[in-house]
């Protein structure tokens, strides 16, 4: 594609053609979108994110991320969707363009880049990082395990072969340790949003105890009204609550940790699930499945931009 | 390239928690080298794994025995990707 508009949205990408695609719409929008490398991968890839910004300084700021479990890749097609959509709808959408006016948004699109370009040469099933193991022949870590939030607790392996191994140690990802580092140095966070598919469920701390959080009542309610909002375009149906009651115990996870780092408006995403391909959803639902998205997102984003804390 | 010809999803339905429990220890049992899509959870809502050839038939055996429920989600997961691979092939071409 010469341009971001005549990108192909409504079908998967290969890692280079997604950088690209990031640079194209840096280049074309100049004054709104730029491009931070927040750190390397294991095999040194850059871990790009991409920054919303209409001014200021250190402004409030909205984390998206997607792809971190590579084989899903729904995700890294809608997260490059949203990127597209947030430059259309600045200054054209008036929720969007009221946010954007006083915060910042930040999405990394790839979050996994080792994982998602093995998934693409490699082993479509990958999930992991691509990390070896010391004394193990299996490689890789499940980055969705690795934060540091009841870290090493149930609901995680212990054991390098498995799909949910933790690591040796919270942090050890790279792609993880970098996300940890640029949240800890920006300090302004006010929501984080963490993307994976499938089995449409929207879901906020905790993972790893069944202690709720406390602020339960509203990020439960928030989650009702952002399940709502996704509900109303297609009729996509989804569940919602916290990660240990919704799905089961899961330690050392993304949002378990980022809301104890303060972060209120901390939610992650299970996208679409249409009973028949799992993983390997058709290209066609690409769009459909950002779209539906988009508006629980704004749901979310919304709601935090009018509820400062 | 790891193929995954004649790997297929099953989606499998607990009718109770001892079924559950059941379908739980599936994941214990390395020998069968599962990939769990979507895991345990509770009674209501389906677990989906992807199981290689070579365990198919034991891991049928396993689940009509325990009476446990389940139908095939994905029939030949290669053949899928295949289709998800000509897709990319053909949009990439498009415009040339």
């Amino acid at each position: 594609p010469r341009n971001s508009d005549s990108f192909d949205f409504a079908n998967y990408h290969p890692i280079n053609e997604i950088y690209a695609f990031q640079d194209m719409l840096v280049a074309e929008n100049p004054n709104l979108v730029s491009k931070i490398v927040i750190g390397q991968s294991y095999q040194g890839r850059d871990l790009n994110v991409l920054k919303f910004s209409t001014g200021g300084t250190n402004r409030p700021a909205i984390w998206i991320d997607t792809g971190i479990h590579s084989r899903e890749w729904v995700t890294q097609a809608s997260g490059t969707w949203f990127a597209k959509k947030i430059v259309t709808e600045y200054g054209r959408d008036p929720a969007l363009t009221a946010i954007l006016d006083k915060m910042d948004i930040f999405l990394e699109i790839v979050t996994n880049p080792d994982g998602y370009y093995y998934t693409h040469n490699s082993n479509r099933m990958w999930r992991k990082t691509r990390k070896p193991n010391s004394g193990s022949n299996c490689v890789g870590v499940d980055p969705n395990r690795n934060w540091d939030a009841g870290f090493g607790g149930p609901g995680a392996s212990g054991n390098p072969c498995s799909e949910t191994y933790r690591g040796p140690r919270a942090h050890s990802e790279s792609e993880v340790k970098s996300i940890v580092d640029f949240v800890k140095s920006h300090r302004n966070f006010k929501a984080f949003i963490s993307i994976h598919s499938y089995s449409q469920m929207l879901l906020y701390p905790y993972g790893y105890t069944r202690t709720p959080v406390k602020d339960q009542a509203e990020l439960h309610s928030l989650a009702k009204k952002a399940i709502t909002d996704l509900a109303s375009l297609y009729g996509t149906r989804y569940r919602y609550g916290s990660i240990i009651n919704t799905i089961y115990q899961a330690s050392g996870g993304t949002i378990d940790w980022t809301y104890n780092q303060g972060i209120k408006y901390s939610y992650t995403f299970e996208l679409r699930d249409t009973g028949r391909y799992g993983f390997v959803l058709p290209a066609n639902q690409i769009i459909p499945t950002a779209k539906e998205t988009w508006l629980a997102l704004m749901a979310i984003m919304d709601h935090t931009f009018k509820n400062p804390y | 390239k790891e193929t995954f010809e004649g790997h297929q999803v099953l989606r499998i339905v607990a009718k109770d928690e001892g079924q559950l429990s059941l379908i739980k220890a599936l994941e214990d049992m390395s020998e069968f080298e599962l990939d769990f899509w979507r895991g345990v959870t509770d009674v209501s809502t389906p677990v989906d794994i992807r199981v290689p050839f070579h365990s198919l038939q034991s891991v049928k055996i396993h689940l009509e025995g325990q009476d446990i429920e389940y139908s095939v989600m994905i029939e030949d997961l290669q053949a899928m990707l295949d289709k998800e691979q000509e897709e990319m092939v053909s949009a990439a071409r498009r415009p040339e």
